[in-house]
């Protein structure tokens, strides 16, 4: 949705760059396993999409001659090390196993939780949200909202499905969208265009 | 090791 609203308008505005290098970073630390273990073909092929198209938007923001004009630099000013430095502190510190792959995979959880809120700052700050980006958002959110009904299926179906550091980081991820997704839906009803209030 | 070592999901 993110490449089709930057590719189709030639801009990124109202998207925060340090969420889309978040989520570029979240992925290259958690699927780190595409070179040493294989689960399913549809597995590999998202794992792939999703690299592919983080580093894509980034290549658009940073690089594109036209569209990395739109991108508001002075709007977006959330501070990297504030996300990175405590979840790196807390995957070292709690993790399932104290190795190097382990911990990133870890990290990649915890800092996943989080990497929204840049993005949740910058659309406070804009007066007019497009909806493709409001739709982007909702649906990001909704991505991991959707995995906590997965995750109770699999507890009740699966034998040896304990995955805590998963549920937890999951559900606060999700709870981090509440708001956004409470004036979403007041805005959806009403038929107007999205306006979170400062 | 168990099940968890096993990250099949996204």
């Amino acid at each position: 949705v993110l490449l089709l609203k930057i590719r189709a308008t030639r801009s990124c505005r109202g998207i925060s760059l340090k969420t889309q290098e978040l989520y570029a970073l979240v992925f290259i630390c958690r699927y780190l396993d595409l070179f040493y273990s294989y689960i399913s073909l549809y597995n590999t092929v998202m794992k792939v999409t999703y690299l592919a198209t983080a580093f894509s938007i980034v290549r658009y923001m940073r690089f594109d001659k036209v569209v990395r004009q739109t991108y508001d630099k002075e709007q977006d000013t959330f501070r990297y090390i504030f996300l990175i430095a405590p979840c790196a502190l807390l995957a070292l510190v709690l993790n399932h196993r104290f190795s190097p792959t382990e911990v990133l995979w870890t990290f990649s959880i915890y800092l996943e939780a989080v990497a929204i809120l840049p993005q949740l700052v910058l659309m406070q700050r804009t007066q007019n949200i497009d909806n493709l980006t409001a739709n982007y958002v909702a649906l990001l959110g909704a991505y991991r909202g959707f995995y906590i009904l997965n995750w109770i299926y699999r507890f009740a179906t699966e034998k040896h499905y304990r995955q805590w550091i998963v549920w937890i980081s999951g559900v606060a991820q999700t709870a981090l969208y509440a708001d956004f997704f409470y004036y979403y839906a007041l805005c959806w009803k009403a038929n107007q265009r999205l306006q979170l209030p400062a | 090791d168990g099940e968890w070592a096993r990250h099949d999901e996204l």
